[in-house]
């Protein structure tokens, strides 16, 4: 699963 | 924010400044492939869209806004600027065996099926193997100065310390994205020769240039 929907990486 | 994610951004930040200098100074980008730079450019431009359409924070827009200028100003320096002194006849790596495959499955292998969200994966795809006609070009020319050394360094080190940043927010947060995780080995992975030659060579100030 991932929980990464807002990309708050560069 | 961690200290894995700061020191990966910074090094990120050093090696495209680094690259712009190094241009600039030296009036010349001799040894640099633009085909990687063209890449880059595409990565950045498809990875930052969000500017427009969500907000995370001062910091996340100012390093997308300078990543962002930072590789369209190498471009111009590239084909325009002192293009003269591009070296195109070493830079022979068919970027089209990267764009494709990688468009390719960021539509296989996507979280979600959003244009944007396909647009994200394709730059991580992308972005993984963009170093590939720079690390081809090396090894065609057998040399880089050290200047390029450095910056192949820094570029590469980034990633790396994302992964760790990636281990910590795993333990820390619960954060897992695989497409990013994995892509990001690879990319790091593609880099251990270099790192191996920058840490036997040039820490020890001599030029790289392969046996």
């Amino acid at each position: 699963y991932q929980k990464n929907n807002q990309k708050d990486e560069l | 924010m961690n200290i894995f994610r700061l020191s990966g951004d910074l090094s990120h930040l050093l090696a495209i400044l680094l690259l712009l200098v190094k241009i600039w100074k030296t009036r010349s980008c001799a040894g640099i492939s633009g085909k990687s730079q063209i890449l880059f450019a595409i990565v950045y431009t498809t990875r930052y869209l969000d500017l427009f359409t969500s907000f995370v924070s001062v910091y996340n827009s100012f390093m997308k806004v300078v990543f962002l200028t930072a590789s369209y100003g190498t471009l111009y320096l590239m084909f325009f600027k002192f293009k003269p002194t591009y070296d195109h006849n070493h830079d022979s790596f068919r970027i089209l065996y990267l764009i494709i495959p990688s468009l390719v499955l960021s539509f296989i292998i996507v979280h979600v099926y959003t244009v944007m969200e396909i647009l994200w994966t394709y730059s991580i795809y992308l972005e993984a193997v963009a170093i590939m006609p720079q690390l081809f070009m090396v090894s065609r020319t057998g040399e880089a100065e050290t200047i390029t050394s450095h910056y192949l360094f820094a570029l590469g080190s980034y990633r790396a310390l994302y992964i760790l940043n990636w281990i910590y927010r795993y333990y820390t947060e619960d954060f897992l994205d695989m497409i990013v995780i994995i892509a990001g080995i690879v990319q790091t992975i593609l880099y251990c020769d270099f790192f191996y030659l920058y840490i036997t060579k040039v820490l020890k100030g001599k030029r790289l240039s392969l046996p």
